[in-house]
């Protein structure tokens, strides 16, 4: 067993000088991480300059681990290491343009530490655990799921953390990264409770992509020019092409945008629908009757006479009763103006 | 309420520089107040004394663009267009949305053939349009309280494309035409304002009595079609019992 | 007090509330 370990950590090392990371992971992975046979630590380094940034796999012996981190072409390394001698350490780069074959790996590999993790007291691993799981949800597209994390990572309130400082700007990301990820998710009333969540919080006003988190939240149509604007803040992995030929910018727009017009529209035909969200009347009805079925959008579609008519949230009657309590604060409104002016 | 508290501070910026102006140098403010996106409402800037100076005046006629924003519409502007100046385009922009705005003070539901009439649209994409990004968006450049719900638009409302009409359901006030408070009080008096919680269904008891006739005749159609399903079920039934004979 | 006038014109004019063909028929 231990010359198979050697064997396997040489070939690692050489993918990872030919910078095949994802051979270079598997052929630690193969490793009995159970067998404890190792007695001397190995730790393997790997810097570059090309700006990718992120962490994306770790392994353990032992019970004990080390986890690494890179960020920004730096290299930062932390161990939780009660058994030095007996630690094997690998640091698996991903280049975001390889997302769906590494993101698969990275999950695997982060599932398994989650299990360590959460016998750990450490708390600069636990915060790079999260990191890390966050940044693995949005390669993987569960945006909602990233998003949550994300937004868990912005509200730490240790500027220390072991030798670890937090400082704002990395916060200030991680809230950024939660706005992006709630924009790119499923539209419906999971994504708009996350929305509420973040639009409520006053630290997102200050934040670059605030104006389109206010238009999201406001359920309200995103014209191109913003759209243009977001799409510069996004990832490659967050522009990719999906299978039905649009990105996956696009499809949360498409599917926003046909949430926002159900809050406008009590029925609309589909040819017109479609050229309100700039995409052929058939693609419009096919992506409404999903969501529809998946209970994120409420409507019935009328193949015949091609038209959707929405539905809204809330029964007639309890419209009703929402416009007169409406009418009934505009009406204090008033008078507390009045009051106010001394009449 | 929303719109009132946004162009509180833009009224006061334009009623300033009204006050210190005169004559012809007062076109150049109208024309600014009137371009203006936030500004939905000139009766303050109308009362300033140097503005009411204008009338008779040969510069009367910038009095004349600035009362048509007040309380005037596009077909209004249409039809003394000869004698006003030409609008630039924020202004007819604004004219317009002022339209709706007034249209939405007699009724509930405008149709579509209406709106398109009176704002010089010929189809109902550019209605809608409009109406979506200029009426119930509008007021979006401005910041939006945390504590307010989701609305900051001078109309909210539904659009029905199969019944082509576009449903009000709220819709900001303009300036109060001369005459007009009269009515107004009478509206209040007729309504039992000063109880809010009886508000709604005090308009509804007022027209209790049609209720009721309503109901009755509801009542009458369903016995109606009640006695037509009977005689219905009879000849089908007796038409199967022919059948039937003529088989055995 | 301008605004004020036109906060209560706005008001007036919000009622009745609906007025849809839907919402009779469930008010009835």
């Amino acid at each position: 067993e231990e010359q198979v370990l050697i064997i396997r950590e040489k070939l690692a090392e050489l993918y990872e000088s030919e910078q095949q990371w994802s051979k270079a992971a598997q052929m630690l992975s193969g490793i009995d991480l159970d067998s404890g046979m190792r007695s001397e630590s190995t730790i393997l380094f790997s810097v570059s300059d090309d700006g990718c940034s992120g962490i994306y796999s770790f392994l353990s012996i032992d019970g004990t681990f080390i986890f690494v981190i890179w960020l920004s072409g730096s290299l930062m390394t932390h161990s939780d290491c009660r058994n030095v001698s007996k630690l094997l350490v690998y640091i698996l780069r991903m280049s975001w343009s390889n997302v769906d074959d590494d993101a698969v790996n990275a999950e695997a590999f982060i599932n398994k530490a989650s299990f360590l993790v959460s016998n750990s007291q450490h708390e600069v691993l636990i915060l790079q655990y999260k990191v890390c799981y966050a940044r693995i949800l949005d390669l993987k597209r569960k945006f909602l799921e990233a998003a949550l994390r994300y937004y868990d990572i912005s509200q730490i309130e240790k500027r220390q953390i072991g030798d670890e400082t937090i400082d704002e700007d990395a916060l200030e990301q991680a809230l950024s990264a939660a706005v992006t990820c709630t924009i790119l998710a499923a539209a419906g009333p999971q994504r708009s409770r996350v929305l509420a969540t973040l639009y409520k919080d006053e630290r997102c006003s200050k934040l670059k992509i605030y104006p389109i988190l206010q238009k999201v939240y406001l359920e309200r149509i995103l014209r191109k020019p913003e759209i243009d604007a977001f799409s510069e803040e996004l990832k490659p992995h967050q522009k990719a092409l999906l299978p039905d030929n649009y990105t996956v910018l696009d499809r949360a727009i498409i599917e926003h945008n046909l949430l926002s017009a159900s809050k406008l529209y009590t029925n609309i035909r589909f040819d017109e629908l479609g050229t309100l969200l700039g995409i052929p009347p058939h693609k419009a009805e096919k992506i409404a009757s999903r969501m529809i079925c998946e209970d994120r959008m409420r409507g019935s579609i009328d193949q015949v006479e091609a038209v959707i008519h929405f539905e809204d949230d809330t029964e007639e009657l309890q419209q009703w009763d929402q416009q007169i309590v409406g009418v009934c604060q505009a009406l204090n409104d008033i008078l507390d103006s009045m009051a106010k002016k001394g009449m | 309420m929303e719109i009132e508290e946004k162009q509180a501070e833009v009224i006061d910026h334009f009623v300033k520089q009204a006050s210190a102006q005169k004559g012809s140098a007062l076109g150049s403010v109208f024309v600014e107040a009137t371009s203006h996106p936030s500004l939905f409402a000139f009766s303050e800037i109308l009362a300033v004394p140097t503005v009411a100076e204008l009338e008779g005046t040969d510069n009367s006629v910038h009095l004349e663009v600035l009362r048509l924003f007040a309380y005037g519409t596009w077909s209004d502007y249409k039809r003394k267009s000869g004698k006003l100046p030409q609008l630039v385009p924020d202004q007819v922009l604004k004219l317009k949305q002022l339209t709706v705005l007034t249209l939405a003070e007699t009724k509930k539901v405008l149709s579509y053939d209406q709106l398109m009439l009176e704002l010089d649209v010929t189809n109902v994409r550019e209605l809608e349009d409009f109406l979506i990004n200029d009426c119930m968006y509008a007021v979006r450049n401005m910041y939006l309280q945390l504590s307010e719900l989701s609305f900051g638009g001078l109309v909210r409302g539904k659009l029905d494309q199969l019944r082509r009409y576009f449903e009000v359901q709220f819709a900001a006030g303009r300036d109060l035409r001369p005459g007009q408070l009269g009515s107004m009080i009478q509206t209040l008096s007729n309504c039992f304002w000063l109880c809010s919680l009886e508000l709604a269904s005090s308009t509804r008891l007022a027209t209790s009595d049609n209720l009721l006739v309503t109901i009755q005749d509801k009542i009458k159609w369903a016995d109606t079609m009640s006695e037509l399903d009977k005689k219905h079920r009879k000849e089908l039934e007796d038409r199967v019992m022919e059948v039937k004979k003529a088989v055995s | 007090e301008s605004s004020l006038l036109r906060q209560v014109s706005s008001l007036l004019r919000r009622l009745p509330a609906i007025e849809s063909e839907k919402f009779q028929d469930d008010f009835l």
